[in-house]
């Protein structure tokens, strides 16, 4: 199977 | 005092219509700088950033910067209330609670006035960093439109892989697979035709439900760009000409 990170584990939060 | 006139009003109209689908209710930014919005899905997989400059406007003035969260949904059923020649003109006082949209028609016979009240929206702003990317490929919006289409009837991920031949679309689904290649185009001629920078071969796999809520932007430009590194989203950008962008990043599926 594949999983989908959020995008908030590849950018950071300001 | 927030003013914004657009004489390509047909231009924001197509703009709402790139952004509505993914997100629903948004913060737009509005500062000296010009008319931003930055947003994500519901599911934080995918993010939409916009940016219309302050030179791409007729007139524009912003005293101090503000954030007018809207309904996109009710913005979009005013907008559409515009004719696609009409000038636009946004409206909004520092302490309102109102954002309001004057239509005019070409020959300033019809003027409408539309308010839209504003809402109170929570939203993480994400720091995108630059970076240099494995892949970039420039090719037809509408090209990648129809891949994009085609491929989620067959099925719900799509595989890009760029190589300096060409970058390939695949899928697979219950009913079989398939797979699309673009060939770099050689001919000079050609304005609008498929480029690929490369640093490295990249191949990363996404949902094409996002992808084809992407290709809502392509009437805003006729090029699209991908920019693929491994295992990062992939960056896909629609420059609006002599304005600005909508730029959407979707994080790639990776195998458990």
């Amino acid at each position: 199977g594949s999983a989908q990170k959020s995008l908030t584990s590849f950018f950071f939060t300001k | 005092m927030f003013e914004a006139r657009l004489v390509q009003g047909s231009l924001l109209k197509k703009v709402l219509e790139s952004i509505k689908d993914l997100v629903t209710d948004a913060n737009f930014d509005c500062s000296q700088n010009g008319f931003a919005l930055q947003a994500m899905d519901s599911s934080h997989v995918s993010l939409v950033a916009l940016l219309l400059r302050n030179d791409g406007f007729e007139h524009y003035r912003c005293d101090r910067p503000m954030t007018m969260g809207m309904n996109l949904t009710n913005m979009s059923k005013m907008l559409k209330c515009a004719g696609n020649d009409d000038i636009i003109t946004m409206k909004a006082d520092d302490a309102g609670d109102v954002v309001t949209f004057m239509f005019e028609s070409p020959e300033q016979d019809k003027i409408s006035d539309f308010e839209l009240k504003l809402m109170d929206i929570d939203s993480e702003h994400l720091g995108i960093p630059d970076t240099e990317y494995a892949a970039t490929v420039k090719m037809p919006s509408a090209e990648f439109q129809r891949i994009c289409r085609d491929l989620s009837s067959i099925g719900d991920t799509v595989t890009i892989s760029v190589s300096k031949d060409g970058v390939k679309f695949s899928t697979t689904g219950d009913i079989g697979q398939a797979n699309i290649t673009c060939r770099q185009n050689t001919s000079v001629d050609k304005e609008e035709q498929t480029v690929i920078e490369l640093q490295e071969p990249v191949t990363l796999t996404f949902a094409l439900r996002y992808l084809n809520s992407f290709t809502k932007a392509t009437p805003l430009a006729p090029t699209v760009q991908l920019q693929m590194s491994k295992e990062l989203p992939v960056v896909v950008q629609y420059l609006i000409a002599d304005m600005g962008y909508v730029r959407y990043y979707l994080a790639p599926k990776i195998e458990d």
